[in-house]
């Protein structure tokens, strides 16, 4: 007689079970950057900054210049933008801190 | 003029920083 072995495999179920959750919004991360240029600055600092770059000046260019040549922009915006240029390393204030030249265009 | 080069050279290390 033989013995008897255990009967039925024990069916292994596998708790693969994937259930595809489906594309979860990530929906169009465009955060309305419509007035920003492909660099990440604002239009007025993009434009501060190209100024500063036109000029050719080895002493910069001064923030009364900027302020005449961007009619329509405040003085503030305007500070604000160089300041901002300044800390990324675009621009840098030569003979004293009101004069500003681009690191770009040398 | 000495200050200038300064400013320059320290403007674009803060560039490069950013830049990495």
């Amino acid at each position: 007689s033989k013995p008897q072995v255990g009967g039925a495999v024990p069916a292994g179920k596998p708790t693969g079970s994937v259930s595809f959750g489906g594309m979860a919004s990530m929906g169009g991360g465009y955060s309305g950057a419509s007035d920003l240029v492909n660099n990440g600055l604002s239009p007025s600092q993009n434009q501060v900054l190209s100024l500063i770059k036109s000029c050719p000046d080895p002493q910069g260019i001064s923030i009364q210049d900027l302020k005449m040549r961007l009619s329509g922009m405040s003085i503030a915006v305007i500070k604000q933008a160089v300041e901002f240029l300044s800390n990324e390393g675009h621009i840098f204030s030569t003979i004293d801190e009101d004069h500003f030249r681009s690191t770009d265009n040398d | 003029l000495d200050r200038i080069e300064k400013n320059k050279r320290a403007a674009l290390e803060r560039l490069c920083a950013r830049n990495v």
